[in-house]
């Protein structure tokens, strides 16, 4: 239950591997090898033999070093724990690109399309609302317009009988 | 072999991203 | 066996794994060679220091290879087992796992119809939205049309008012009443008149 951290894990890997092959490459396998040189130099084999191991280690250790500097896998192991922590809990195989470029991209663009389509469908709400209340505006001053030609109208008719009893009264005048 | 590889990973991992700011930046202009 | 190329492991690293693996393969192994050949240098050196000795350089030269031998075999075993290691453990992105930049595919896999149908949707949408702002602006057209022609027509009634306020200024209450009783009584006048021009007459007859 306890997961150990991928550079813990790579760095204990690496020791395994380190300690195993020394244990393959016994001291008593390398005289059994060097034999005659053993037979005539014991004191200096063994020099030589924990030479060859240390330098061996050094060496595997300093390119692991260089290995996690270059592909910066200190910070890139951790941030996969941290991804991975933070997705323990499902169950289910995760997505993986389909192949097909086109495919993979639309589930990207999808859910920025279906902003845009709510906020398109906000405004059209929105303009529709506003164009209710500007028609009712509009209806509103046709009624008023008529409201008030009428009353020209009634106020023209009323002086154009006014006009006709002028003329009237004229002729009536007149005619006395 | 390893250099397509890693070369199509890394577009994977690049465009779509790329592509959705041309889309977005596409998007704003219609809106605007 | 179709090799895995880890294209997703790829995608997160910058690297595949593989290649990881292959680079320190070669590096160790390379160390493992350099640091027998020194082996091999150091020993050949220290014979020559001996004299008389009776060890040739080709003995050396097999003891090395009988011992590089044996490392070289169990360095691959043992390599085997760590790549796998390091390709199931440390390097691979867990089935389960889905990397950030790929979250928006967590949620839901769009068909090529829905995705046709959401731009058709937009269109329609930015076509309606159109639409209704030409309305607007054929609205607001409208509603500063009324405004001009209710002030033209507010100055009409205002010019009757005043017209009738003339009259009131000057005694008449309404204007067509007074008018009517203008004529009443012009007419009124008239038959006053008819009537004394009748009378007369009537007086100079007699």
């Amino acid at each position: 239950s306890t997961t150990i951290s991928r550079l813990k894990l790579l760095d204990t890997t690496v020791d395994t591997f380190l300690q195993k092959l020394i244990a393959a490459g016994s001291y008593q396998r390398f005289t059994d090898c060097y034999k005659c040189f053993y037979q005539l130099q014991p004191e200096m084999t063994q020099r030589i033999y924990d030479k060859f191991m240390t330098q061996l280690q050094t060496s595997v250790r300093e390119e692991i070093s260089d290995i996690k500097a270059e592909g910066n896998l200190e910070a890139v192991l951790n941030a996969l724990d941290t991804i991975a922590e933070e997705g323990k809990d499902r169950k289910e195989l995760a997505w993986r690109p389909s192949g097909k470029p086109e495919e993979d991209l639309r589930s990207t663009l999808m859910p920025y399309f279906l902003q845009q389509r709510d906020a398109l469908q906000r405004c059209v709400r929105k303009q529709e609302a506003e164009n209710r209340q500007l028609a009712g505006a509009v209806l509103a001053g046709r009624r008023q317009v008529e409201e008030l030609q009428l009353q020209g109208q009634a106020q023209w008719q009323a002086w154009q009988a006014l006009h006709r009893g002028q003329k009237e009264l004229v002729a009536v005048l007149r005619e006395s | 072999f390893d250099e397509i590889i890693v070369d199509l990973a890394t577009k994977r991992k690049q465009y779509p991203r790329k592509i959705l700011e041309c889309v977005i930046k596409i998007i704003k202009a219609k809106q605007e | 066996m179709s090799v895995d190329p880890m294209t997703y492991e790829a995608q997160f690293f910058g690297f595949t794994p593989q290649t990881c693996m292959l680079r320190i393969y070669i590096a160790f192994q390379d160390y493992l060679f350099e640091v027998m050949q020194a082996v091999e240098q150091v020993i050949l050196k220290k014979l020559d220091g001996i004299p008389n000795c009776e060890i040739t350089p080709v003995q050396i030269r097999k003891c090395t290879e009988k011992f590089l031998c044996f490392m070289k075999g169990r360095f691959d075993n043992l390599f085997v087992k760590m790549e796998q290691l390091f390709l199931q453990w440390i390097l691979r992105i867990p089935p389960n796992i889905l990397l950030p930049e790929d979250k928006s595919q967590e949620s839901h896999s769009y068909s090529e119809e829905e995705f046709q149908l959401l731009q058709k949707e937009i269109e329609q949408l930015q076509e309606k939205y159109k639409t209704e702002l030409c309305t607007k602006q054929a609205l607001l057209a409208e509603l500063e049309e009324q405004k001009l022609v209710q002030a033209k027509l507010r100055q009409t009634l205002t010019l009757f008012d005043e017209l009738q306020n003339v009259g009131r200024n000057h005694g008449t209450s309404d204007f067509r009443d007074s008018f009517v009783f203008l004529v009443q009584n012009s007419r009124k006048l008239q038959s006053i008149r008819d009537n004394v021009e009748k009378e007369s007459k009537r007086l100079k007859i007699s």
